[in-house]
């Protein structure tokens, strides 16, 4: 149920991950698995597509990958 | 599953595309 999820998507958990280091898309859908939040596949992509929109955080490739960055 | 999060990715980068 909702009230057992140990984690949640909200921006400020969004923007502390993205300041601690650069992360993917998959990087941080693995730390907002839906098991832990809750949320559905479908929430969970749009809840996250927004607050990255809000954000707008920096990006850069590493590895060929693009990665989401913020600095302080 | 990696699928289910392949898929994930997937439709969050399309999201994020038409935004950037």
């Amino acid at each position: 149920t909702p009230s057992s999820s140990d984690v949640q998507l909200t921006e400020e958990a969004v923007r502390r991950y993205l300041i601690r280091k650069p992360m993917t898309t998959k990087d941080l859908l693995k730390k907002f698995q839906t098991k832990r939040t809750g949320l559905s596949s479908e929430q969970t992509v749009n809840v996250l597509a927004q607050i990255l929109k809000r954000l707008n955080p920096e990006r850069k490739n590493i590895n060929d990958k693009m990665h989401f960055y913020l600095t302080e | 599953s990696s699928s289910e999060a392949d898929e994930m990715a997937a439709a969050l980068e399309a999201e994020l595309n038409d935004f950037m």
